[in-house]
């Protein structure tokens, strides 16, 4: 038997807004220290890695490791009829084929509940290696998403600069060229208004657009994003989920041959 | 010129 229920039902919607772009399908992985997702993007070129831990939920079974394939379209019509304040129940039997959504309103005047079929899916699990990376930045996640929709206008490619001065944002095409720097910040009222950098050495990496912009449907999960860089490996782009676990979009540079 | 390369390239198939 699984069962996971989640009082902040929003923050699941918000999580499906942050992968559905991104991936058709993927393997949620219950186990009894809460919920996994790893899957790469149709075209292999990024990897999106979701973390629920039990901590996060109200309430959390889960007597066997199960292994649940979703259709992630269906998954976000099933979401879509949760309000945001329900509190949102996935469960399954074990060796079941179905996963039932069930949302209560806050005062259960309202009760629902959605089965949706379950997927046979045969995804290859990458191995990430634990990596010390030479720069990380933290940014406020508003300031993230402005920057990769502005610098989209200009080519398909965002290269990322970033040295102990703070971090660059350029992009070159047809109609010219753009550049948008950020200074680490000294003070800030509120700490999710700060830049932060903590170089220990500097890194370019360029980057496709397209894939960035999709990252950034999950800035309403978190108020901050933090970007870590190394020479030649992906990007990771990491957004917290409160007090519940993290998605973390991983993005493999383009590099010269 | 850049190439895009695969996540894979990086991560190894497990």
């Amino acid at each position: 038997m699984f069962e996971a229920r989640l009082v902040q039902g929003a923050l699941l919607k918000k999580v499906m807004e942050a992968i559905k772009e991104l991936l058709n399908e993927a393997s949620f992985d219950c186990a009894h220290s809460g919920i996994l997702l790893q899957a790469m993007d149709n075209s292999h070129v990024s990897l999106v890695s979701l973390n629920l831990r039990r901590e996060g939920f109200d309430k959390y079974r889960c007597d066997r490791n199960l292994v649940m394939g979703m259709n992630l379209s269906s998954m976000s019509k099933i979401l879509k009829c949760a309000s945001n304040d329900d509190i949102i129940t996935m469960k399954a039997q074990d060796n079941a084929d179905t996963v039932t959504f069930v949302f209560e309103s806050p005062k259960q005047e309202k009760i629902s509940d959605y089965e949706m079929k379950l997927t046979n899916l045969d995804q290859d699990h990458l191995g990430i290696p634990e990596t010390e990376y030479s720069c990380v930045i933290k940014l406020p996640s508003a300031e993230f998403a402005r920057i990769c929709r502005d610098l989209s206008q200009f080519g398909e490619s965002i290269v990322i600069s970033c040295t102990k001065e703070g971090v660059k944002f350029s992009a070159a095409g047809d109609i010219g060229t753009a550049n948008i720097k950020l200074a680490q910040t000294a003070t800030v009222d509120k700490e999710e208004d700060a830049v932060m950098v903590d170089m220990q050495e500097p890194v370019t990496l360029t980057f496709a657009c397209k894939y960035l912009n999709m990252f950034t449907k999950a800035t309403p999960l978190s108020p901050q994003v933090c970007l870590s860089m190394s020479p030649d490996v992906p990007l990771v782009v990491e957004y917290k989920i409160e007090d519940i676990g993290h998605i973390r979009y991983y993005l493999a540079p383009r590099i010269g041959d | 010129r850049l190439k895009q390369k695969g996540i894979h390239r990086f991560f190894p198939v497990q």
